[in-house]
Parts: C-alpha cells; sequence; structure tokens
C-alpha cells in the first residue's frame, strides 16, 4: 500500500469577487501545508490516524476555515466546536460535540476514542473529559477573528429593531 | 468544516472531520462533524469518507456510512457510491454538500453539488489543491 491522503476544507458559495488573491493564496497554501503535514507522517511510517490529527489540527489553526481559530459564531457570539474521528482498522471511533474551550477539538475526538469506552461525549462533560486528560484549554474568544467578528456583527445589524435579519438569518 | 480521509503503508485508513457549525446557530444545534456514520466514517474493507455541507440533511441520510455500505454491500466502486450519494440522493433532497473519500486502493473521490469545495489530495505520484 502507498500512502495517499485527502482533505477538504468545507464547501459551499465559495463567491469568487468574494475571494481576494491574497486570501485564495493562503487558503491554497494552508491546504497543501496540510497536506504536506499529513503526507510526511505516512511517509515516515505513521498511522492513518496519526495522519488525520496531524492534518486536521493544521486546519483547526488556520484561522480561514470553519474549525478552530476562525470557526463561525453562535447567535449569541459564541464558539461551539465538534469534530469525530474514525480508525477503519477496528472501527473505533471518538468525537466530542459542543465543546467551547478545547483549543483543539480533533485531539479530543481521537482521547475520546482512544482513553474513554465511549464514542461521542457532549458538552461540559467532554471539555470536563478534555481537562482531565491534560488537553490545552483556551477560553472561548480565543477562536475568534477579525473576519468571523465583522461577519457576525453585519448578520445582527438592526437587531432589537423589526429590521429583517440578514440573509445569514435561517430561523424563524 | 475540514476534513482528512488518510491511508499508511499497512493499508489502514482512518477519517476524521472539524467544525465551527453553522453561523449563528441557537438551541446546541449540531450538524453531522461529530456523528460517525453521518460526517465521518472510516473501514479498512471499504473506504475512509468525511463530509461538509447542510448537516441536517447528512444525518438523516447518514451519509458517510451510506457511500461505505453501498461499497461493502451493493458491490458498488467508490466512485459510483460517491456520486449516487452527493449527485442523486442528497441533490434530490436540494441537499448542499461535498464529501471526500479514499478507498483501501488509494482510489479517492472528491465530489461536491455546491459552486466550490476547498479540497486536495497527495499521493506517491501526485498533488494537488482545488477550489471551484
Amino acid at each position: 500500500n502507498r500512502p495517499a491522503i485527502v482533505i477538504h476544507g468545507g464547501a459551499g458559495t465559495i463567491e469568487r469577487h468574494l475571494l481576494s488573491d491574497s486570501l485564495e493564496t493562503i487558503i491554497r497554501t494552508a491546504l497543501q501545508d496540510a497536506l504536506n503535514a499529513g503526507y510526511a507522517v505516512l511517509e515516515n511510517g505513521g498511522t492513518a490516524v496519526d495522519a488525520v490529527e496531524a492534518t486536521i489540527t493544521l486546519l483547526e489553526n488556520c484561522p480561514e476555515f470553519n474549525a478552530g481559530k476562525g470557526a463561525v459564531m453562535t447567535d449569541v457570539g459564541t464558539h461551539e466546536l465538534d469534530a469525530s474521528i474514525m480508525d477503519g482498522s477496528d472501527l473505533n471511533a471518538g468525537a466530542v460535540a459542543g465543546v467551547k474551550t478545547v483549543k483543539s477539538p480533533i485531539l479530543a475526538a481521537r482521547t475520546v476514542m482512544v482513553r474513554s469506552p465511549h464514542v461521542m461525549l457532549a458538552g461540559e462533560g467532554a471539555e470536563e473529559f478534555a481537562k482531565q486528560e491534560g488537553l490545552e484549554m483556551v477560553d472561548n474568544t480565543y477562536f475568534t477573528t477579525p473576519r468571523i467578528q465583522k461577519r457576525w456583527d453585519e448578520s445582527h445589524k438592526g437587531e432589537g429593531s423589526n429590521v429583517p435579519k440578514s440573509k445569514f438569518s435561517k430561523f424563524g | 468544516t475540514v476534513g482528512c480521509v488518510a491511508l499508511d503503508k499497512d493499508g489502514n485508513i482512518a477519517a476524521g472531520t472539524s467544525t465551527g457549525g453553522m453561523m449563528n446557530k441557537k438551541y446546541g444545534r449540531i450538524g453531522d462533524s461529530p456523528i460517525i456514520g453521518a460526517g465521518t466514517y472510516a473501514d479498512n474493507e471499504t473506504c475512509g469518507v468525511s463530509c461538509t455541507g447542510h448537516g441536517e440533511y447528512f444525518i438523516r441520510i447518514g451519509v458517510a456510512k451510506e457511500i461505505s455500505d453501498q461499497m461493502k454491500f451493493g458491490k458498488k466502486t467508490l466512485k459510483e457510491a460517491a456520486e449516487y450519494t452527493v449527485n442523486e440522493h442528497l441533490s434530490g433532497m436540494n441537499a448542499q454538500g461535498g464529501i471526500i473519500a479514499m478507498d483501501k486502493d488509494g482510489n479517492f473521490e472528491l465530489v461536491f453539488n455546491t459552486p466550490g469545495m476547498y479540497r486536495g489530495y497527495k499521493n506517491a505520484t501526485d498533488e494537488k489543491v482545488m477550489i471551484y
């Protein structure tokens, strides 16, 4: 088996006019860096799970993607993160949902897979588990970036008035 | 949302997904990303899958495991399974999104029904990053 890796950074309406040349370069570079990081793990004999963790950790740390730092904001202006990982060799799996202060959700998911009898932990329980397992914890504001804050501000403009919420609003 | 599927030298497959979820979400809304079988799945006998898109539909269909099951029980190729699930099943429900998947032989599919998907692949002979 020759090692191989595939990645994604999200799908959607990627409006060309909104993607400046500089931002496109940042995104392409981040995707390439993630591929290189994961492939290097595989080339050095690392496991597929190690490669997935290395790749996604790098993407979580890149503020241009909706994961980890740079994650979108909830209606009340906070961040709630989710992640999951699965090992095809034994169908073992781990996941965290709705975490707010775990710096790397994918690392938390892997820790659930490897160091707990469960598959998914959610909310405060997941935070408690991550803390007990020594994972790096951050303030919720760690995940906010100026770009994300600006998008949130725009979508909440006219809040409290009868001005219809922005197109981002998908709630009745 | 970000995701990865890897195949190592021992032929093991792993998949992972991480996300901030939906902007302006309320009430503790969770999408498909943390749900095994919906946003993430891996089985050495078939493939690894990571998804991105309108999570509610990916959960209801069980997208990641549906692709694996079509290979396991329906004897489909990865290409046939991935293209059916995204271009017929999801599109048939007006559900938008995409998947990355790789099988035990290193064949991979990057299928989406949206205008774009940040994606890339790297193996011993080739590598590429794409957006649209």
